[in-house]
Order: structure tokens, then sequence, then C-alpha cells
């Protein structure tokens, strides 16, 4: 989106978003060219929103043919030169987040009389697998009506596509259906969208533009193997997704904040979302549901087997859960995982069965152990290491830092519902990725001494539609075979599946995916480790949280990604202006204001 | 499909082809004492199909049920499912994966399928595959008893017969106008049979040449040296 105060001065003419994807890395560019037509200089923004998953790799800025390329630096090394010209008054750009799932980059810059300005803004992000599918999510919303409008999306798989379908929010009628193309044969997909003027008005006569939305594309792979393995230039990555297993059956214990501030709509949807998951639950399952306030109440005093008769009573039970009291994370939490214990040293759920807690809380701890590094104390005691732990956290309201680090040390991750009409279907959707784990204790293997610089290679479940991805580097290039084993404990068996790949032989199938960019394999191990290492740093204390950030901090600058250790910054430093730009990372972190006041905003 | 009988406690197999037509299925094995049965679908060439004469016949579906471990694992030239319980596990033949249990372990690779039992009992699928646009030949199977004296005596069905001591006797040797095939008579079962002494290939090791093994080929489908005839091994399903 490229815009000043007054549109009919500053004439965007050309918006082109070029996707490649090569092996779920998706490397995207988005160049966006416009002209000054007023008699007089005019600041110019441009804002660009991307998956918050996604890290800037680049950004350049060219006036009247001259490029400013954008340098990653260390925070706080770009926070000076920042704060300086800002001070001095200067214009700057910033990232911050926006929405569910994007954060939005914004620059400004000051484009003379006549002269043109190009922006591009270069990100990178490895595509996750869920549900079954991937899937690619563009904002599209140009402020007026663009000459020449297109997004263009090729997609390299060498497994090759087994689906492939665009959708785009804004699409209402045949016409600009008309716009949008795709296709996809064997290794190769591809996504158009090019309206034309005419077709991006919003009605015949009108001047101002209708794409505005969502725009977005899924795809999938051909699974003939349950993994692949791709190496280039020493690097590789292991694909994991294997199919046609059965689920293993899970002992679940939902541990729900009904405190006070759950009133409302929010206890309401929470009933709702139980309800929906109630009736997703298999036979096999066993659960129980804690319900605290400033107490701890529970359904059952053990787990139960979801027989149609328990599911009856579980239903009648959520029906009537009420909002009341304060929050007492610790007890709920404690509550829920010594029951899981319980079950299973006395054997009363499965053997071959897995545990897992979901809790879903919309505050802070405020009553009983209130204390967020005490809490994880105890709770990771309480499970360690057996299963792991969901969070969900409810509106805005909470510490959202606290939950995903509590989720994070015991094997499982947190996630943001956010207070809107569709929250029961979030929770709904949350539970879905969580329901069907086809394989425990999931272990890949490599020769030894044949590897460096792993990424995680461990995993506590494997659920139905996911991916696990584990990428590394090989000492020797030379090797002629790569060997990978993956461990797991199936619902009724041990699995190991072995992939064995000729060196040579890939080297040849992966040639014609130069095209594409060699490298990919390479950045998408920066990108992997670098995300680990940040996810490793929320729970790190003194000298190993500086280690992981020195890690992290070297991948960032070596690979050129903004992360939440680094800053891009674009100067312009021949013009007497030095006017700066500046792309950021936002993160949870909670924003500590700056000693001098600019204008930067961040956070979510 | 044809049959090689490594006859125990002789130096010595005896081979026979079963004619049936596709989708016929067969008992193989049947063994009471351990629960195991395994059966197998025949497949037919896709040419020549109005002319059974010519058409040849194949194993393209073997079954092997453990009734004490209600366990069920389909071996088709596409995939293979295990039935454990009601629960179901389906591998393609591109995978490399060991499958373990208490009681049993599968191994699946691109060439073979080797389940085996507690104590030894094994038994391999081998997958053999052909140009994959041949417009005549289909993928087919090679299924081979390892350590069959792990089975039990009191075994039936087209191969199970044969798990116990079968004393045979080879004799009127004749070179006939082809000298690799002689001509015989064998003395089995009460029946003096003629047999021409021919060669087949065992995959079990060489999944991709097969060693020749010698043996004394029974017409007939195998009539005379099978327990009764080898209708009696037709079965209306896999399980």
């Amino acid at each position: 989106n490229v815009l000043d105060e007054k549109a009919d001065d500053i004439e965007v003419y050309s918006t082109k978003v070029s996707c490649k994807v090569t092996s779920r890395f998706a490397h995207n560019v988005v160049t966006t060219r416009a002209v000054n037509r007023a008699d007089a200089a005019k600041e110019v923004s441009f804002d660009v929103e991307l998956p918050k998953t996604a890290f800037i790799t680049n950004f350049t800025l060219t006036i009247d043919g001259v490029t400013y390329p954008g340098n990653v630096k260390e925070k706080e090394v770009a926070k000076k030169q920042y704060e300086k010209a800002v001070s001095q008054g200067k214009t700057a750009g910033l990232v911050k987040a926006s929405g569910r799932k994007l954060e939005k980059f914004t620059v400004s810059v000051n484009v003379a009389a006549g002269s043109k300005v190009t922006f591009e803004l270069t990100y990178e992000e490895l595509l996750k697998r869920n549900k079954g599918k991937y899937e690619m999510y563009l904002k599209v919303q140009p402020k007026q009506l663009v000459k020449d409008f297109e997004i263009e999306v090729d997609i390299f798989e060498p497994q090759g596509i087994s689906m492939l379908d665009a959708q785009a929010s804004f699409i209402t009628n045949d016409l600009l259906g008309s716009a949008l193309s795709k296709s996809f044969s064997g290794k190769k997909g591809h996504v158009s969208f090019k309206p034309s003027l005419d077709q991006q008005r919003s009605c015949p006569t009108c001047g101002d533009t209708l794409l505005n939305g969502d725009f977005i594309i899924t795809y999938d792979v051909n699974r003939e193997s349950p993994a692949n393995v791709q190496i280039v230039n020493g690097y590789f990555v292991h694909f994991f997704a294997p199919q046609g297993l059965p689920v293993v059956p899970k002992n679940v214990v939902f541990v729900i904040d009904i405190s006070g501030s759950m009133y409302g709509r929010k206890i309401e949807q929470t009933r709702d979302a139980l309800l929906k998951i109630l009736e997703d639950i298999k036979e096999e399952d066993y659960l129980n549901f804690i319900l605290f306030d400033s107490d701890v109440t529970t359904w059952k005093d053990t787990l139960v087997q979801a027989t149609p008769e328990n599911i009856q009573e579980a239903r009648e039970f959520v029906k009537n859960i009420r909002d009341r009291g304060m929050t007492n994370i610790n007890d709920g939490l404690l509550t829920g995982i010594s029951m899981l214990n319980k079950a299973r040293e006395e054997h009363t759920v499965p053997e071959r069965s897995t545990s897992i807690v979901i809790m879903l809380t919309d505050g802070d701890a405020n009553v009983g152990e209130s204390r967020p590094a005490k809490i994880q104390e105890n709770v990771l005691s309480a499970i360690g290491g057996r299963f792991p732990l969901y969070n969900l956290g409810f509106g805005n309201n909470l510490n959202y830092n606290f939950l995903e680090s509590l989720a994070l040390e015991n094997d499982g991750f947190a996630r943001r519902i956010y207070e809107d009409s569709d929250a029961n279907l979030q929770l709904q959707g949350f539970y879905e990725e969580v329901a069907n784990p086809l394989l425990t204790s999931v272990e890949v293997e490599y020769p030894e001494n044949a590897i460096l610089d792993l990424t995680r290679n461990t995993y506590q479940h494997f659920y139905d539609g996911s991916e696990i991805v584990v990428a590394g580097r090989l000492v020797d290039e030379d090797m002629n075979n790569f060997k990978a084993d993956v461990k797991g404990h199936g619902a009724l068996t041990d699995l190991t599946f072995t992939e064995e790949v000729d060196l040579k032989e890939m080297e040849k199938a992966l040639q014609e995916q130069d095209y594409i960019f060699g490298s990919y394999i390479e950045r998408l191990w920066a990108y992997l480790t670098i995300e680990q290492l940040l996810d490793k740093r929320k729970n790190a204390h003194g000298s190993e949280k500086e280690n992981l950030t020195a890690q992290a901090l070297d991948l960032s600058l070596k690979y050129h990604f903004v992360t939440p250790l680094t800053s891009m910054v674009v100067t312009k430093p021949e013009d007497s202006d030095n006017q700066m730009a500046i792309a950021d990372k936002p993160g949870e972190a909670s924003y500590q204001p700056p000693s001098s006041p600019y204008y930067y905003v961040d956070g979510d | 499909p044809h049959f090689i009988i490594q006859v125990r406690g002789k130096k010595d197999a005896i081979c026979f082809n079963i004619d049936e037509e596709p989708g016929t299925v067969l008992r193989l094995i049947q063994d009471p004492i351990t629960g195991l049965t395994v059966n197998g679908q025949i497949i037919g060439d896709q040419g020549n199909s109005s002319n059974s004469k010519n058409r040849k016949t194949y194993l393209g579906k073997v079954g092997i049920v453990n009734s004490p471990m209600d366990l069920r694992i389909e071996v088709t030239t596409e995939k293979i499912t295990l039935h454990n319980g009601a629960a179901q596990s389906t591998f393609s033949w591109l995978d490399t994966v060991t499958v373990t249990s208490e009681r049993f372990s599968v191994k699946i690779n691109r060439e073979a399928t080797v389940v085996s039992f507690g104590k030894g009992i094994t038994f391999k699928v081998i997958l053999h595959q052909v140009w994959k646009k041949h417009h005549i030949h289909l993928h087919f199977l090679g299924f081979y008893v390892l350590d069959s004296d792990k089975m039990s005596t009191k075994s039936h069905g087209l191969l199970g017969q044969f798990f116990r001591p079968l004393a045979f006797q080879v004799s009127d040797l004749n070179p006939g106008n082809d000298p690799s095939k002689i001509h015989a008579t064998m003395l089995v079962k009460k029946h003096r049979l003629a047999v021409t002494r021919g060669y087949q290939k065992d995959y079990r090791k060489d999944v991709h040449n097969g060693t020749q093994v010698g043996c004394w080929f029974v017409h007939n489908n195998g009539q005379g040296v099978i327990d009764g005839v080898h209708s009696d091994y037709i079965v209306s399903d896999l399980f």
C-alpha cells in the first residue's frame, strides 16, 4: 500500500508481489512503484502486512534510479542510529503487530516533485503444515487503483504437488474471478492474480478499489513415502509426515479458567467450543475438566473414558459452567497434571495412550501461588517431561509471555484466542490440531559424526496433518549416501521409518529447481535454527540465555534476517536530509518506552 | 502361479503350477496350532484375457492372519495394510519402515515385506516390479516361508501341507528330445506321477535375479502331490 494525504498527487502505477516457494520455504518480494505528480515534495508511505512467522530479509528504496539498500544490524546499534535520525526530526519506518496473523511494515519517505520511488520489501518464511495443507497468507490492500497490479506465486515441490488452491476474500464476482488463475502439474504450481483497472473498481464508475482483504494460497504435496530428504550445498532438510497410521488414544485434561473476567461472551464461547470438542472426542480417549477460579473444581475425580454416556454427562457439566472468583492458575494446572500422572501410575488409562493438558485462561494468576516463576517451576516439576502442555490465552488482558514460556518448556506451545465472534471456532480449531496424534516420542536420528548444527530432532507428538521438519549440515559434503531413521511409538506398535538418499542421484534431481533459488536449504536451516534458538531463549537464564542470544544474533546478521534481535536500516547517506528507514520485528515482549522520545510503535 | 516345495529332509524340490482364474483366492497355509493362515489371490496378465491358455497368472494379493493376535496383514502390489484389531495402518512399497510390537514385527522396504511372529516364524513377500508402462505384465508378488520348521506339522494348505516330511522316489529318467527337460516317474503318496525336471527361480536372497532351483515339475495343477485336488484350496475371501 502506498499513499499520501492527497492520493491524487501520488500515482501508484505498479504493485507486484512475487512469491517463490521451494520445498515449503517461501521467498516473497513486494515491489511498489509510485511517482509524485505534485509540484512540491510529498511524503509517501509504504506499508506491507506480512506474516508474523516471516523474517524480513531486505528492503530497498529506489528514488530516481538510485537504490538505497537495507543493512541488518544488531537491534541496539540500529536503535541508536534510528534515535539520532528521529531526534533530528527525520522520517523513519517501523514494523508493528497487526491482527492475528500479521505484522505491519511501514515506511515513509519524502519524494521530490516529479520523482519516482520504488519500494521493495523481501521476506522469507517456512510454511508450516497444518490440517493437511500449507498456507500462504497475503494481505491485499492497495489504497488506490493500480495500473499494473499482480501477484505471482511459483511453487516448486520435489515431492510433487497434490492440491493447490487460491482464495481471495474480496473476489465477489465472475469478472474479478477471471483475473485469478491457478494451476499445478507434477512438481510445479502457479497462481497468478492480475486484475485490470476496471476489475479493481468497486463499481463500474467508482474510483476506489475493491481489492481489500485476504489472499490465501493453500497446497499440499504428494506423500508416496512418509519422508523426504533434500540436500543442496552441504545442507539438508528432512520432511516427515507419515500417513495411514491409527490415532494414538489420548488422555486429555482441559484446565479452564472460570474467573470473573471470563464473564459474558468469553465464558459463553468457551462453553460452545467445549460442547463442539466433546462431539469430536473419540470413544477410546479419556478426559476430564478442571475448572479454576479462586479454587479448583473437577468434573470427575479421575479421568473417565469418552463413552457416549460420559460424553452426555460431560455436555451437561459444560453447559453449567459459570464464571466466578479470581484466578488460581497454579492449583488448576497442578490438579490436572496430578490426575494424569495418577492415571498412568494406576494403569487406569491404556498403556499405549498419550496425555495432553490444554489450559484456557484470560488473565494472570492473582490468587494462591501467583508468582509466574514459581508456577513455572511447579508445573515443570509436576509434568517432568512426560506430556505436553498447551496454553490458550483468551483476549488481551493476560501475561502471554508467561503462558508461552510455560507451554514451551513443557513441550507444548501457546496460542492466542482472539476475543472475537469466532473465538469458539478458534478454540475448536486448536483442538482439531492436537486431536489426532499418530506417533509419540518421535526421535529423528542421523549417522553419528556425519552431521552438524542439527535443528530440533525430538518431538513429543506427531499430529495427523502436520509435518516434522529437521535441517542440518553435512560434515562431509562429498559423502555418497545419507541415512535417517525416524523412531516413534504408534497406537499399537513401535515404528522406525528409514530414509536413504543417494546423494549423486539427488544432486541430479535437484538441478532443475535451481531456477528458483539454490541456497534455499541453507536459508531454511538458518530460519529454523533462529526460530528454535529464540524459543529456547524465552526460558533460558544467565549465561545460557546470553549464549543462545549470541548464536541467534550471529545467524540473523549472517543471513540478513530481521528477527527480534536485529533491525534493518536504510539510509540515504548523500541526502542532505539524511533520511532513514528501519525494519524491526516485534515480539510478544512487553514494551519498554525508550528514554528519548521518538515516533516508534511496537508491540501487540 | 508356480509353487516350489523344498522337501523337508531331502535335498530336492518339487514344483507345480496352479492355473486358476484371476480373482481366485487360494489357501496357502492354515496352521491350527499357531493360528496362522495365509491366503493368496491370483491376478492375470492384462493381455490375452480371452485366451486363458496363454495367460500368465501370478499372486497379486497375500493375506496373512494371526487369529490369536487379532492381526491381519494384507499385502498387495500397491500397499501393505496392517489391521490390528480395529486399528489400521497403511504403508506404501516406497516406505522403508519397521513396525514392531511385543508379538510381531513387519519390515517393509521397496523390495520386500518381512513379517515375523514370536519364535522365528517368518514370511517374506517380495514385490516383483515390471516396467510401469508395460501393456501386458503387472507387478506381482512372491511369497516365501522362511524357517518353515517353526510352523506346526498340522499345517495344511497348498504350502502348509509340505511342512512335514514327504517321501517320494523318482525313477525311469528319460532325457527325451530336450536334454534340459528330463522326464521321469515320481512315486509319491501312493501315486505314480509323470514328472519333468525343470528350473524355477527362488528370489528370497536375490530379489532382482533370483537363484535357479532345480525341481521335479508335477503336471495338472500338482495333482497327486497335493492332498486332494487344487480346487479344494479355493476359498471365498482373502481373510
